[in-house]
């Protein structure tokens, strides 16, 4: 169907994945959950890094947009830090972990994780 | 998101999602992709929690999030999570914890919480039927032997439903999407109807993950908020995952 909702005849044979809305499989990581809290990201986020910065810019640029003057992730920086410690363990040290190893500044990593949260209005 | 629990007529069960997330969060007029949606795709991982070098759990999750949407615990259960909006929503839940009362639970912490510590899918339903939480939800659980499969509708505070396998009644799968099942589905965002179509039309007598596969490639059950496709069955403790796309013609939702 070429107008919305671009409802289509159920689709058959699409197992194995492929084709055109197929990107990729997933890569796996093991955590373990002996080593601290602290440490248990730190291979996947070394290897992840990158693309948790774009994506955290990514969404500064959004908040940017909806506030010009930069007040609300200035808020997001130096506010959200301090609900960290209100966090069960073991996610506040995670988390600390988790901003340490990839760089993105801890309030934008724990917006990230309280997401849902934020959005389900 | 769309998750569905399934069970074939040996009573075998299997549970897939898809996962879609970044509505409103910037169209790309250019490529027509949602910019968020199109940021979260490079940082899906699979994750193999494990306690002692033995796995406790399993599941697909991104790069920097540590609570849980999406996962097995090998032998017992299986688990996803669908967004459930309401004026009651998460953002209440947040002021109630910045102001000091901190009773409820983030949702994606309780969803780890149960996939490390619940012994059984009956302790599984019960945690999240019965734990407060900041955000309502639905819970979408699936077990390893006949008849364990359910929706748990919740609000912030209590269990507003849970619906669940009866394959003896003919009701051999449980689908949600993101609305209340004893409601219709906003009318520019019904993935519930042509879903079930798909599901009924395989029948219960073929069902299977590669099929449950089909009927979540099916537009637009995948849309262009469908970040990744997950394949789980909890007696095996099998989980797989596939990044997706939905090129056009597509729904943006």
């Amino acid at each position: 169907q070429y107008v919305p909702p671009y409802t289509e005849e159920c689709r058959t044979n699409m197992y194995p994945p492929a084709g055109p809305t197929y990107k990729s499989t997933v890569a796996w990581y093991t955590i373990d959950l002996d080593t601290p809290p602290y440490k248990r990201w730190n291979q996947l986020l070394s290897d992840k890094k990158a693309e948790l910065a774009m994506l955290n810019q990514v969404i500064k640029d959004l908040a940017n947009a909806f506030v010009p003057s930069g007040k609300l992730v200035d808020l997001v920086d130096k506010k959200l830090p301090s609900l960290i410690e209100t966090f069960p363990s073991p996610f506040h040290d995670e988390l600390k972990g988790i901003a340490d190893v990839s760089g993105v500044p801890l309030g934008e990593v724990l917006l990230f994780n309280i997401f849902y949260e934020v959005f389900t209005v | 998101c769309t998750s569905v629990v399934a069970e074939d007529s040996a009573g075998k069960l299997f549970h897939a999602r898809n996962m879609d997330f970044g509505l409103f969060l910037g169209w790309d007029v250019k490529n027509h992709t949602w910019v968020v949606t199109e940021y979260l795709r490079p940082l899906v991982v699979n994750l193999d929690f494990q306690k002692g070098n033995k796995t406790v759990f399993k599941s697909t999750s991104f790069a920097g999030y540590v609570g849980m949407l999406t996962g097995v615990k090998p032998g017992v259960f299986s688990v996803t999570m669908n967004e459930r909006f309401s004026l009651d929503g998460g953002y209440i839940g947040i002021i109630e914890w910045i102001i000091g009362r901190r009773d409820g639970m983030w949702m994606s912490f309780l969803m780890r919480s149960v996939l490390e510590n619940a012994t059984s899918y009956d302790d599984a339903k019960n945690q999240l039927a019965t734990t407060k939480l900041l955000a309502p939800a639905y819970f979408i659980l699936g077990g390893n032997k006949s008849g364990q499969g359910c929706v748990i509708t919740r609000s912030r505070t209590t269990s507003l439903d849970i619906w669940e396998i009866d394959a003896k009644q003919s009701q051999w799968y449980v689908l949600e999407t993101n609305y209340d099942r004893w409601k219709d589905p906003f009318f520019l965002d019904d993935r519930r109807t042509p879903a079930m179509k798909c599901l009924n039309q395989t029948t219960q007598a073929k069902i299977s993950l590669e099929k449950i596969y089909d009927v979540l490639s099916t537009k637009p059950v995948l849309n262009k908020l469908t970040v990744y496709t997950t394949l789980m069955e909890a007696s095996e403790g099998k989980l797989e995952s596939y990044i997706r796309d939905c090129p056009n013609p597509c729904m943006p939702w």
